[in-house]
């Protein structure tokens, strides 16, 4: 009961340290993350968005942003949700993805709150968001599915994006739930036979933006590692799009190993407001899905 | 796509500048120009002689947008640029045939 | 409306600007660029070592004219921009959709 | 005719109009811009406190070509260009009417 809400914020907070501790290596390569940090890990800033250490960027942006709407509506509304995200963008965010920028805009516009299909659209703007959406759905794979699709239509249309939100959703409330490695393992498994592309048995190290790419960086990561610290050091010194490979390797992780594996030394330095909009919307959260009968 | 092509008062850049990002404007670029019209230069004393400065300093604002904003943007420039005073400036509308992203190789409207 | 993009050599402004002006031109914009073509840069001492200088210094002049106005820009602007040594420069003219007047919101060729 | 604009790292121009060369391109004309767009600018010590400086330098390379030459013009500039990170620019097509060289009244292709 306890523990569930607990693991709730660890899944929420992994999100946010892993999008701080990407930012620092987005879009470079191993390499030169190798001549320069001979290994990342710890929150430090900098990065290509010039940030302060403990600064996220506008993947727990969005994803709090998600999380105000649904705790204001107390239950899913994908109107406010969009009217969430063109607040933020107009707050001026410190990074917004291209794809993102255009489904706001023709939200802003048009009103309408599905984006058309676009064979651009396969990143993993949409993935990056699916924390709060699979902790407020917890217990209702219906929902769950329904919401998913819904949020990341605002932006992505495409099968590539839409399969890797609902397995990455379905992946994080196993693990709030107490699976083991296993079924974690069994989900992806599913993923892959309907996506082949997703396929991750040979990592080759591409981590871009693509999601087929970043989920592969995240699986490799999580089924060869052991704890929550290793698993994101793992993701980010892969460079690439490092904050959003970061951001959901930690959601996962989060939920997985559970509040008491994130290191000390990483939350002392997430930036103090985030944490605690963090820790506070994932417990609201929690009470208000289907599973808090469970409470 | 339609390519829109401001020249303002270079103080006016930034207010500008931030209408456009309002409206969801993902990026432009900007260059330094000189504008000879109706607004008359001032005369500089240079070497001791009093000389007409012809051409006034403006900024020119290229951005590339979505045929169906262009409207919009017309009428958040022109709000935003006009002092009432000679000299403001101009807008000119003209076709884009074709646009990609340098970095992914993305065109069309998914490039801008 | 038509726009007539003229790159000629820099003495050549101020011969230019005055053909223009005797046609009635209201305005026009100017902007510094650089020229690379079949003239060939000269070289130059910079830090005791001589260096081709590959782009030449080059004026764009920008102006936006009724359409039936343009052969009789372009003949003008080609008259006064004429030495017959290579670089002389170029006219390109192409199409604009709408203009507007800043100061006033005036739209179409009331707006030049 | 068409004009292919290209908005590049200052760094890249001359691996691109070595590109551009190499393609039999006669000519093209330079300046320098100011971008703004996803990629942030670098903060700034002015008088002992930090800015943003939030345009960064491009440079802008106008060419005109024969519409033929489209496609393997974007395709060598988008190759020679790129580097992968943000704020690589972007490449713009557009039509040209008429075109005229200034030093022999060529006009056309032929003025190219
Ligand atoms: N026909 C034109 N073509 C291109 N640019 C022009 C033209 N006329 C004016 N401009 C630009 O617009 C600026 C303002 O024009 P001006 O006549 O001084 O004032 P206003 O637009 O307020 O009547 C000029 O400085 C110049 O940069
Ligand atoms: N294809 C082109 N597109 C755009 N600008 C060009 C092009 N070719 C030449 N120019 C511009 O015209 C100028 C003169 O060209 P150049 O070949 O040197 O001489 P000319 O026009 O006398 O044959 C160049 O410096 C450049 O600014
Ligand atoms: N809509 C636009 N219209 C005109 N120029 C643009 C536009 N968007 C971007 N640019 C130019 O392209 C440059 C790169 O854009 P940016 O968004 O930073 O990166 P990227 O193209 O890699 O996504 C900008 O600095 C600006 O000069
Ligand atoms: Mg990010
Ligand atoms: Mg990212």
């Amino acid at each position: 009961a306890e523990r569930l809400i607990e693991r709730a914020r660890a899944c929420f907070l992994g999100l946010a340290l892993g999008d701080a501790l990407g930012a620092t290596t987005e879009f470079m390569t191993p390499v030169e993350i190798r001549m320069k940090f001979k290994v990342h890990r710890k929150i430090r800033g900098g990065g290509w968005l010039g940030l302060k250490p403990g600064q996220v960027t506008d993947d727990t942006e969005m994803s709090l942003a998600l999380a105000r709407a649904l705790l204001e509506q107390g239950g899913w509304n994908l109107q406010a949700v969009a009217e969430q995200f063109l607040a933020w963008m107009r707050a001026k965010p410190v990074d917004i993805g291209a794809t993102v920028r255009r489904g706001i805009n023709r939200y802003r516009r048009s009103g309408e709150l599905q984006t058309p299909y676009n064979d651009w659209d396969a990143g993993n703007g949409a993935v990056m968001r699916m924390a709060p959406v699979a902790i407020m759905t917890l217990g209702d794979d219906e929902a769950l599915v329904r919401c998913a699709l819904e949020q990341a239509r605002l932006t992505h249309n495409h099968p590539l994006s839409d399969a890797g939100c609902l397995c990455v959703g379905r992946m994080v409330q196993a693990a709030l739930l107490g699976a083991d490695r296993f079924r974690l393992h069994q989900l992806t498994r599913g993923l892959v036979a309907e996506h082949p592309n997703f396929r991750f048995n040979n990592y080759h190290g591409q981590a871009s933006g693509y999601v087929v790419e970043t989920l592969q960086t995240v699986f490799h990561y999580l089924f060869t590692t052991g704890s929550f610290e290793e698993c994101l050091i793992g993701v980010v010194n892969q460079g690439g799009d490092a904050d959003t490979t970061g951001a959901i390797a930690g959601m996962i992780a989060g939920a997985f190993y559970g509040l008491g594996a994130l290191p000390r030394a990483w939350l002392r330095r997430l930036d103090r407001k985030v944490r605690e909009e963090v820790e506070d919307a994932a417990e609201r959260l929690v009470r208000l899905s289907p599973a808090r009968e469970r409470l | 796509m339609k390519r829109i092509e401001c020249i303002i008062k270079p103080f006016k850049l930034d207010d500008v500048k931030g209408a456009l990002t309002n409206l969801g404007i993902s990026g432009m670029t900007v260059s330094e120009v000189r504008g000879f019209g109706r607004q008359k230069g001032h005369t500089e004393l240079y070497r001791g002689a009093e000389y007409q400065i012809d051409f006034i300093p403006k900024v020119k604002i290229d951005l590339v947008i979505p045929a169906d904003q262009v409207d919009e943007i017309i009428e958040a420039v022109q709000k935003e640029a006009c002092t009432g005073r000679i000299g403001d400036g101009k807008i000119f509308v003209s076709d884009i045939d074709q646009a990609m992203r340098i970095r992914t190789g993305e065109t069309g409207i998914d490039s801008l």
